[in-house]
Formats: structure tokens, C-alpha cells, sequence
């Protein structure tokens, strides 16, 4: 299992660095050991830097590059392996209009492979989805969710 | 494996009997502020077997059950079945089908706990081993919970280790 | 200063009614005092119940209920006695459509006694400021800030 | 009190000198993920005061002192200045001005703090001193960082009594 964590590690250490450069733009991306002569307990660190930017520890990212930063570790590893399912509610929350486009991209991507369930107030998130369910609390206090179309959605904003 | 319904009854807000499809590719969930997207989340990673209420947001396991609002009586269990599909071989021969499986779990306010595959009883680990080796689970990578996306970065490169091992 | 606490507490329970139903619409809501007999050392507890709801723990209200309850007993103090200044950091990012204008309408209305910066990505948030200011960074890893108007954001968000 | 502009030059990502007028009424600050904006905010909580590095999302103090970019060199040193006007008339007394002041932070990467008000040097308290009464300081309540909201709604019993008592 040693030659196995080592191969994937390896290759999912590529993809880290494709999907940032997908999502960031330009920059440095690393997946490091933290210990590499022990490829049996090792530990795994994230190292960023964004574009034009010095490498920094992770604590001073931007809220929306944290958020850009997950995300890429996120999709490289479904890029080794895709699962059948991801979940995810208002991860796009923190993100400016252009992050958001990215982050749909790579949504669109990875879709026929992985099925996307997000939870999201953005317009432009919405705009990409295959099918919208609405949830809503006609009877105070009582969900119901029924299938409804982006002009609807528009609609119901105003 | 594919993701075909989820069944709620009595998971928190969702008192009446609701379904959810769940189409291939991508599908968005919208709806004004409390009124009740991230519960069907939960009700997501209950079936998947979370045992720890705090993880979904209840301070214990009675708050998963619907408690009631101005019209409606509480009520006294909560239901969340999971219909998936093309799933394992091995798995499918089992459980005596081809094609589809649904768990469900169940929870008395009493404190009886049930869970069911195929409508006959079972274990919560025989539901956990359908996911073995898929990278699927309550606390998996692959369910990013409201607010919480930092999870990843503010991962332990222990935990970081453990996620990149799960795609092995 | 008992008496200076009761007072300031009554006075101020009585807004935080006023303005969650400025931002909620219908429902309850109420400050209590821990403990009542003793008002020196007393601490101060908050219930609300969204219209339609039943009462329940603060955990189970959702990120959007959350930030306005949080806002609902900010707004109450300023009401109390306004502070100069406010300085709020993307507090909009979990709240729908409709409760933006609500927040937004509150922050008017406060507005003439207190200076408010609000850093957002909403561009109805945007549209209520007196002024807005870009930050940016043409040079990498450079910030630099420039007044812009709204119809600049618009198109760059394009 | 009213806060007519902000000096920033050295601290974090605003390595030239930089100035921000405060109008009356609202502004709004707005741009990309990552240009800066939550750095302003963490000026103003680091003007008046705020010790703890953490608080300003650094390992430590040093992390407020710009630290290059791919053509700038780190800088030796990090300056906020903020100048408010409609100050309380005993203050402006005891600083011989009639209505505006000015207080000065200066941090150099030796350790050096330097504080000053109107170009005089002074304590950390003198700059509190002036807050006094009025709510306003580096953790108040009437700045909220990004994320943090919730610190209000999650805060003790004892915390609600502070902020409340602030308003007296
Ligand atoms: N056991 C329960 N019984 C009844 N209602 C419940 C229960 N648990 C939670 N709720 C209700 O669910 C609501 C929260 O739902 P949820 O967190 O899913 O909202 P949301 O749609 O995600 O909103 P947001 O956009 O603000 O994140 C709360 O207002 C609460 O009243
Ligand atoms: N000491 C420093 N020297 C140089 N750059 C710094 C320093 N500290 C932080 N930064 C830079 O500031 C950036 C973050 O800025 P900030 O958090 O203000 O972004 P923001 O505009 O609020 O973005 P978001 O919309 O994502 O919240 C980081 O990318 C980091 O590179
Ligand atoms: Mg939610
Ligand atoms: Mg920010």
C-alpha cells in the first residue's frame, strides 16, 4: 500500500496544480510531504501562492481564496477518482462574479461523471444547473420543495 | 452508483411525506433563508449513518424529528430513505436485486433506531460497507456542509493524508 | 449603575422586538435576563422564533437566520445609542434577495447617525451606498483603492 | 466623532502610501477575492489597538508588515494613521486642536511599536482613552469581520451584558 499512496499521491499532486491554475489563473500550487522518507504515515500540506503574490501561510488567503483553495483540492481529487456524488451548500458564497464563473466551469466539467447537488442563493450559479428545485415554506414552519425553471426563480427574487 | 430519490417524513422541517429526484449532471437547490435547504443535507448525511446530532446542527438526536410549528403537532419519528442505482455487483447479488436499493433509517422519539435495506431490517453497518470504496460517507470530502468549506484547508495534513487515501 | 443596567436593558428589549420584526416580517422575539434577581451580575440570553416557528435552540436556525438575529440585536444597540461608526465585512453573503433589501433598509435608516462601511459582493447592497470604493491590485499582490460608481462595478463584473 | 480618512502605507497588501476619505452616510467597498478589502478593516481594528495577531488573521505581528510581491521587496516598517473629527471637546482640549486628530500607528519589523496622536508621540492608552464611551475599540461590536458574524449570536450571556453595558 506504500507503492499505491505514493502513485496517487503523485498523480493527484498534478491535478492539484491543473485545477489551480483552472481556477486561480496564473500562481504556485504544491501538494508536499511532511515527512517524504516515511511514505507510510507521512502527512500531506497545501502550499499556495496566488498570482504575482509571495508565498504565504494559508491564514492570511482572502475569504474568497480560501474558499478557491478548497475547491481546487476538492476537484483534483475527483479527478483521480470521481465520486458518484458531491453536495455542496453556498461554497460560492464567498466568491466574486469571475470565481464564480470558474467554479461553475469546473462544476460543468466534472458532471458527467460526479452528480452536483448545490445549495446557492447566485444567480449565475443557478444558471448552469440541469434542473432547479425550489424549497419553500408555504405553511409556515412546513418544507415542501417542487421543480421550478430559472424565469421562475428570476421571478420570485423581484 | 447513481443517486436516484431521497424519501424525508419527519426530518426536521419536512413533516409531511416529501420526495426529492435527483437527475443526472447537475442539480441546483434554491429557496428563501430558513426555508429548509441545508435540512435536506442532513437528512443526507443521517442516512449515510452520522451519529453525532451536533454534526447536524441538533444539540441531540431528538432534533432531528420535526417539533412542531404553529399549525402542526410535533411529531413523533423521523424517516429518510436514499433509492440508489447502478450500484456493485457483489452489493446488488446480496440484496437480490438488479438494478435498484434504497436504505432508509428511522428514529423514534422513544429512542428506538431502525435501519433497512430493501425494506428488511439491518444493521447501520451493513449500510455503511454499501459505500465502501466509494469515497461516499457522512464525513466525507464530498459533502461540503454551509460555512464550512474551510474545513479542507484547515485539515490536519494527517486528515489531508486520509482524504488522498480514500481515492486510492 | 443597577439601575442604569435596568433601565438601558428594558429600553433596549424593547428594540430588539421592534427591529426583528423590521427584519423578520412576524414571529417572536425577546432578550431575558439569566438571571432576573440579580441584576448586578445578570447575563443576557436571546429567543426568537421566525414567523410560524416553533421556539427552538439558536443551532437549529439556518446561516441566513443566523446573520440576521445577529444583525437584528446590533441594530437594536445602535438604536439605544448610535456608535459613530460601523464597519461590516460581507455580513450579506448568506442572506437571500428579499432579506438583503431588509438589512439594506435597515442600514438607511440608521444611517444618519452613523457612518457605515460595508465590504460586499452583493450588487444590491452596492446600490443603497453613498459612495463606493474599488480595491484592486493592477500591480500583483499591490492593493490599490480608487472611487468607482456603480455602473464602473456593473461592467466589470462583466 | 466622525471618521474623515484612513493612511495606510507598509500594512499588508497596501505597500504605497494610501489614503481612504470616510463620507458621511454609506460606502460601500467593493473587489475581486483577494485585492484587499478585509485588510482594510484589519487596519482599522490594528489602529485602535488590537494586540493580538491572531485577531488580524496573522501567525504574528510581523504579518502585518507588507512582505512582497513578485517586483516589490518586503517593507522595514507598517503606518496607519486615522484622522476623526467632532471629537469630545475635552479631548480636543488636552490636544490643542479644535477639531480634528489624528492617531498614528507605526510597527517595524526590528519590533518597535510607535504610537502617536496629531504627530506626538503617546501610549497605547492615550489612543484607547479616546474611544472611551463612545463603543467604538478593536473588538467592539460594531465591527464584524468577515465570517464572524455569528460571534454575536454565538456569545456567552456575560459577552451580551458587555455589549449591552457599552451602550448604558
Ligand atoms: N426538528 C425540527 N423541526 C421543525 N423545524 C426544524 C427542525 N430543525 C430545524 N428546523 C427548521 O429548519 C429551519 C432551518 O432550515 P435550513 O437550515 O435548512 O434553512 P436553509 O434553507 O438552509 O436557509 P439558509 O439559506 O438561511 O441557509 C429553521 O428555521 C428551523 O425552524
Ligand atoms: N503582510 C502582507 N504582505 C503582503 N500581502 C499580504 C500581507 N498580508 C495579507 N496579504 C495579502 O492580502 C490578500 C488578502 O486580502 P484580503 O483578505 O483583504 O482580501 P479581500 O479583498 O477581503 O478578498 P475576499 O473578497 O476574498 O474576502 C492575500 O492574498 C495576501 O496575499
Ligand atoms: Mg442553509
Ligand atoms: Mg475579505
Amino acid at each position: 500500500t506504500v507503492r499505491m499512496f505514493e502513485e496517487t499521491f503523485n498523480s493527484v499532486k498534478g491535478k492539484f496544480v491543473e485545477v489551480f491554475h483552472i481556477l486561480f489563473g496564473n500562481g504556485e500550487a504544491e501538494l508536499k510531504l511532511t515527512d517524504p522518507d516515511n511514505m507510510l504515515t507521512s502527512g500531506v500540506e497545501i502550499y499556495i501562492q496566488p498570482p504575482g503574490k509571495k508565498l504565504q501561510h494559508m491564514g492570511l488567503l482572502s475569504g474568497g481564496e480560501k474558499a478557491l483553495t478548497a475547491m481546487t483540492l476538492l476537484f483534483a481529487l475527483f479527478l483521480q477518482k470521481p465520486t458518484p456524488f458531491c453536495f455542496l451548500d453556498e461554497v460560492d458564497a464567498p466568491l466574486d462574479d469571475a470565481n464564480v464563473e470558474r467554479y461553475v466551469g469546473m462544476v460543468k466539467a466534472l458532471s458527467d461523471k460526479t452528480q452536483f447537488i448545490l445549495i446557492t442563493h447566485n444567480h449565475n450559479t443557478m444558471s448552469i444547473a440541469d434542473s432547479i428545485y425550489g424549497v419553500a415554506m408555504q405553511e409556515y414552519g412546513v418544507s415542501t420543495i417542487l421543480s421550478v425553471t430559472l424565469e421562475q426563480v428570476a421571478r420570485a427574487g423581484r | 452508483m447513481k443517486f436516484n430519490k431521497l424519501y424525508l417524513h419527519g426530518f426536521k422541517s419536512f413533516v409531511d411525506k416529501t420526495t426529492v429526484d435527483f437527475p443526472d449532471g447537475i442539480t441546483a437547490i434554491v429557496g428563501p433563508n430558513g426555508s429548509g435547504k441545508s435540512n435536506i443535507m442532513d437528512a443526507v448525511r443521517w442516512v449515510f449513518g452520522e451519529q453525532n446530532a451536533k454534526e447536524l446542527r441538533g444539540a441531540d438526536m431528538e432534533d432531528i424529528v420535526f417539533n412542531g410549528s404553529q399549525k402542526r403537532k410535533p411529531a413523533g419519528f423521523a424517516e429518510v430513505g436514499l433509492t440508489l442505482s447502478d450500484i456493485d455487483e457483489a452489493v446488488a447479488a446480496k440484496y437480490g436485486t438488479f438494478s435498484e436499493i434504497t436504505i432508509t433509517r428511522k428514529f423514534y422519539k422513544t429512542g428506538e433506531r431502525e435501519y433497512y435495506i430493501n425494506n428488511r431490517k439491518c444493521r447501520l453497518k451493513d449500510i455503511k460497507d454499501i459505500f465502501m470504496d466509494t469515497g461516499l460517507g457522512a464525513r466525507s470530502i464530498s459533502i461540503i456542509e454551509q460555512g464550512k468549506v474551510d474545513k479542507i484547508i484547515n485539515a490536519s495534513p494527517e486528515e489531508l493524508r486520509f482524504f488522498l487515501e480514500e481515492t486510492a
